[in-house]
């Protein structure tokens, strides 16, 4: 889930 | 960082550079649809919020601040310097057909109810449709300029590259976000027809011209 949150995709 | 994400984003970069060379080079935005990249311009300051609130890379900063900033400048030239050579009778699409439903979707399937969630979930769908007003005003007109057919191959390229990247982060990192996925094959499958016709027509030479 952090990573979904964090959005680091462009 | 895969190398499927950053030749992605590279294609991404390319594309709309690009679009807003051609439009200076040639004084003219002409076949260029204005509400795609309004729509654009959407989805770059809807997503990008979080360049205020998380800090990610470098390299995430920079590419989010020139993707808003040449959006702009696009807008800019479609709307005021060239706004002339605008093909407006010709840019027909409604844009709220996309915008409302696209927005009420947001509100209805997002990952967590909060502004800014909301927003970037608006600018995800907002962005696999927003390319419709230009790929509708070729049809209307049966033609694109060769360049514009460029931009619209490594626009395209861009979607298609993330699906790669999102199969290898599925398997190497575990990361899943469905909701990405999910609108960004609906923006891929909207580029297959254009695909098509840039690999048998402009691939060859010849300008890409639709059947009458």
């Amino acid at each position: 889930a952090d990573l979904i949150e964090s959005h680091d995709e462009l | 960082m895969n190398i499927f994400r950053l030749v992605g984003d590279l294609s991404h970069l390319l594309a709309i550079l690009l679009l807003l060379w051609k439009i200076w080079k040639t004084r003219s935005c002409a076949g260029v649809s204005g509400k795609s990249q309004i729509m654009f311009g959407l989805v770059y300051i809807t997503r990008y919020l979080d360049l205020f609130t998380n800090f990610i890379s470098i390299y995430n900063t920079t590419m989010k601040a020139i993707f808003i900033a040449v959006a702009i400048a696009t807008i800019y030239l479609i709307y005021f310097k060239f706004k002339a050579t605008y093909d407006s009778n010709h840019d027909t699409f409604r844009m709220e057909f996309l915008i409302v439903p696209v927005g009420g979707l947001a509100f209805l399937v997002n990952h967590d109810f909060t502004a800014l969630e909301i927003l970037w979930t608006f600018s995800i769908y907002l962005e696999s449709v927003a390319i419709l007003p230009q790929l509708f005003m070729i049809s209307k007109t049966g033609e694109a300029e060769t360049i514009t057919s460029h931009y619209l191959f490594a626009l395209g390229s861009y979607r298609a590259l993330y699906i790669v990247n999102w199969v290898y982060r599925y398997y190497f990192e575990g990361f899943f976000d469905l909701i990405a996925i999910v609108a960004g094959c609906v923006q891929t499958i909207l580029y297959c027809d254009f695909f098509y016709l840039y690999v048998t027509k402009v691939m060859h030479g010849k300008k890409l011209s639709l059947p009458a």
